[in-house]
């Protein structure tokens, strides 16, 4: 497979925010999102996964470092409106991105970074691919070697 | 804000996969979608949250509507020497996208997103950001209605 690959970067200034049991009904990513958009926290990475079995979804985000406070003030004070189970956070985490080109690509330049980090034992912790970009978080220890395993590992297929 | 819409598009091809209750271990992302790359399913959106509170992880995915069941199998096949905790799946979702210009603007993209999709009762199922893009996954039935409200929604900011 011919991967064409733009760009292999660590982005080390992010903070993690994760809302556990969020009700599954429209508008809830609406109010968290324009709640913290209010209080003046830049978002980065947003990701949900479908719902578990219990019917509530999960929704991770992340924020610079230095707003993480003020991101798990808002979602603690929406807490108990919006009838969210459990917020957990980390205050730094490092996320890895691989840029592709072409639709076809992000596929295998997922598959191409999972293996790279499983060989040296990072354990993935998010997931979010569009057509162009795989991004993944890791903690913020691993995102050195991390980098490091994905330059090797995409060596032969930069532009 | 000034927002700089490139598109605003509906993909209605797609399938969705959960894998619900993944040990959070590296090697575990790599081992399900080789398993499903060598199978030869096309994956499009992959997606994880962070871990809930047992510790495991979800994973979530996107197909072709064709190929679902071969996702299916592979996955079945693995969820024994993983130890997933189960499997869910539809047969068909709808993706919608909007695609911004420019790192600020895609926070911005995807609060007005979530508001026009709750302003009209559509649940968001699974989302994924990247620096340039939204991509949030809906029911099927809701795909239609969903994409007119974004354009309109979208309509003063695109290129
Ligand atoms: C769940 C899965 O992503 C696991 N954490 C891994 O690294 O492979
Ligand atoms: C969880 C959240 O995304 C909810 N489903 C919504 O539509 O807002």
């Amino acid at each position: 497979e011919h991967l064409a690959i733009s760009d292999v970067s660590l982005d080390d200034s992010q903070a993690r925010v994760t809302i556990i049991g969020v009700p599954d009904q429209p508008g809830l990513a609406s109010r968290v999102f324009r709640g913290v958009a209010e209080a003046g926290v830049f978002v980065d990475m947003i990701v949900q996964s479908y719902k578990g079995k219990n019917g509530k979804a999960r929704l991770s985000f992340t924020v610079p470092r230095r707003q993480i406070d003020s991101a798990l003030a808002v979602t603690a004070r929406l807490q108990a409106d919006c009838g969210f189970e459990a917020l957990s956070s980390s205050p730094s985490v490092a996320k890895l991105s691989v840029s592709g080109i072409g639709l076809h690509s992000h596929t295998g330049v997922a598959i191409r970074m999972f293996r790279a980090l499983a060989e040296i034992g990072v354990n993935v912790a998010m997931i979010s691919t569009s057509e162009v970009r795989v991004n993944v978080v890791v903690s913020a220890e691993d995102g050195e070697r991390g980098l490091k395993a994905l330059q090797e590992a995409f060596a032969d297929a930069r532009l």
